[in-house]
């Protein structure tokens, strides 16, 4: 059965409904609906499939609005990971350097500057052992600008393919933190000048509407490339990162699927639109 | 903010005198809009609004000098009452130690509230608290708690990552019997509410220290996904009352309405920023005027 046996008002209602509950928003919600019901009206649509294909389309579109990959091909490629508090920055550092290096064969080099959070570098240096690669880590409290520094310049000098800085979770209210943020990245830039080539914001999938506030906050601090959004092996949705992709242009780029070491994917838009509306 | 809308709305109803249907169905419009973008969920909103737009049709509201003041009152009130009164905080046991079990998803803010909870004990009612440190699956978890319970003078019972978590909660209650502790505070591994191996886990840990708290955190920013959550825990484990994490931010937070509404469970505390000294008893009325907006 599709969500359009018959084209009435209770049709679009409870694909409103679908969509809401799904975390797209009111706002992101409406402007689906009403081209779907454009589309509809311009008849070139016929039946219940049809229209579940179109509108299913219609949402992939939307979650790609720009490039979806990560270009490794800068030597080394610096990678950024920043995000709201236990969002799954540190764990999807450990799946990336995993797949790099396991799966494609890059050297990588781990940089933990978070050091602010009680046990946050023992978490990143155990990730590290698990994905086979390397890692830089300052004393505790240390200036996460110096960590970053140290773990680009020596991933460097040991001809290093990929290094990912880790970064300590903040909200993109705390005004100082954000602040730190940026610094982080000035100082990545000061060692080599096109980096960091990528930042990553992950976003937790079960994050409702204030998702696209962290999105438009971060982005104003430092470049956002892409978000990794994570936890979608729960039964949340995800659908803030359509209303991200909508109002920012940011792209999904990869996806957190559980805990382990394998457990991250590329972003599929395609795949995406069809959960949102199972 | 909702209640300006709202005044907007039903401005020009003086004018021309008598509210009209019209006028109640775009006030309701406002509502859950203002709910939506607040992540209270669908559902919930559906029957808050509701319950609202069967007070606005009395004669109360409709003959109202200022209906929108009215609708603002009626809003207000349903709000406060869904939210529940004061929180009454822990309850403890009469054969100590008190036992307090944390649950929720991942990344919510439990190990961190371990450490809050066990602080907020010792300063409101001077309680000697041990922590017991059931996460034995994520990278550094025991490290973690272990350093937060000596931030704040608690001992922290812990069996490194070789153990079954269910055994090491037995024996940190023994350790707790035999140290003469007030609380002890279990701290557990981040789960889905969809993984039956550790919502399993989760309840055989409740069943071997029968705790007098069984805690879900959640955290404030959660959206929709909310209602699923905390009904499953509260199927598969029975939790007691909530600790809303990370309201330091600028999330609005529905997700608390919407967990109070749909499992009657109280929330009982506050985390209100990573400071371990940032958490207090929750308070429904600020969080009412916050969903507001
Ligand atoms: N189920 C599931 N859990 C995840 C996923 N990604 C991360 N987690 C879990 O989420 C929790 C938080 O992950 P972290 O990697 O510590 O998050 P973080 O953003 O680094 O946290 P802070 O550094 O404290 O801000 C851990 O329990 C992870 O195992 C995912 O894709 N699925
Ligand atoms: N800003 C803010 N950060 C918080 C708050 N509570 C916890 N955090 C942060 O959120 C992140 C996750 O906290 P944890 O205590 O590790 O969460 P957890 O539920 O134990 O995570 P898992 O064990 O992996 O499931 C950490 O960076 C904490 O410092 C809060 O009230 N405000
Ligand atoms: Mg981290
Ligand atoms: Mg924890």
């Amino acid at each position: 059965a599709t969500l359009f046996e018959t084209l009435d008002e209770e049709t679009w209602e409870r694909l409103e409904e679908a969509l809401i509950m799904a975390d797209v928003g009111a706002r992101t919600t409406a402007k689906v609906v009403a081209q779907l019901e454009m589309d509809a009206e311009s008849g070139d649509l016929e039946g219940g499939e049809a229209l579940t294909r179109r509108l299913t389309e219609l949402l992939a579109d939307l979650a790609r609005p720009g490039e979806g990959h990560i270009d490794l091909r800068p030597e080394p490629t610096v990678i950024m990971v920043a995000g709201v508090n236990g969002t799954g920055k540190t764990t999807t550092i450990g799946k990336l350097a995993w797949h790099l290096h396991r799966e494609l064969g890059r050297t990588v080099v781990l940089g933990a500057a978070d050091t602010y959070r009680a046990a946050a570098v023992e978490q990143l240096t155990e990730w590290a052992a698990r994905a086979g690669c390397e890692i830089v880590t300052g004393p505790p409290g240390s200036d996460p600008g110096s960590v970053a520094f140290e773990a680009v310049r020596q991933g460097r000098e040991r001809g290093a393919d990929v290094i990912i800085v880790d970064t300590a979770g903040r909200l993109h209210t705390q005004d100082d933190l954000m602040a730190e943020l940026a610094k982080v990245r000035r100082v990545i830039a000061k060692q080599l000048p096109d980096a960091p080539h990528e930042t990553l914001l992950t976003v937790d999938a079960t994050t409702g509407q204030n998702g696209l506030r962290q999105a438009q906050l971060f982005s104003e601090t430092v470049p956002v490339d892409g978000i990794v959004l994570t936890k979608l092996d729960g039964t949340a949705k995800g659908g803030i990162a359509l209303a991200i992709a909508g109002e920012l242009g940011i792209p999904v780029k990869l996806i957190g699927i559980g805990e382990a070491l394998e457990d991250l994917r590329p972003f599929d838009a395609d795949d995406f639109a069809s959960a949102l509306l199972a | 903010s909702l209640s300006e809308k709202l005044q907007a709305t039903l401005a020009d109803v003086r004018a021309h005198g008598t509210l009209t249907e019209d006028d109640i169905a775009k006030a309701m419009r406002e509502i859950r809009l203002a709910l939506l973008e607040a992540d209270v969920n669908f559902k919930v909103v559906k029957s808050f609004t509701a319950t609202v737009k069967e007070r606005c049709l009395g004669a109360d509201v409709v003959g109202a000098l200022n209906p929108g003041q009215q609708v603002v009152k009626i809003v207000n009130e349903e709000l406060a009452a869904l939210m529940g009164g004061a929180s009454m905080g822990l309850t403890f046991s009469p054969r100590p130690p008190t036992v307090v079990l944390m649950a929720g998803l991942q990344g919510s803010g439990k190990t961190t509230a371990t450490a809050k909870l066990a602080r907020w004990l010792k300063a409101e009612h001077g309680s000697s608290v041990a922590l017991a440190a059931c996460d034995v699956y994520r990278p550094a978890a025991v490290d973690q708690l272990r350093t937060v319970g000596a931030q704040v003078g608690a001992d922290v019972y812990e069996q490194g990552t070789d153990r079954d978590p269910v055994d090491i909660a037995r024996w940190a209650l023994d350790q707790a019997k035999m140290a003469g502790k007030d609380v002890l505070i279990v701290d557990t591994s981040g789960r889905l509410h969809v993984d039956e191996k550790l919502m399993a886990e989760l309840v055989d840990i409740r069943r071997a220290v029968k705790p007098t708290n069984v805690l879900l955190v959640v955290d404030a920013m959660t959206g929709q996904d909310a209602v699923n959550v905390a009904e499953q825990f509260s199927q598969a484990v029975d939790f007691d009352g909530v600790i809303m994490s990370k309201l330091d931010g600028d999330a609005r937070g529905g997700a608390a309405l919407s967990v109070k509404a749909v499992t009657g469970k109280p929330i009982l505390f506050a985390s209100v920023g990573e400071k371990l000294d940032q958490f207090e008893r929750f308070h429904p009325d600020r969080m009412a005027q916050r969903i507001l907006g």
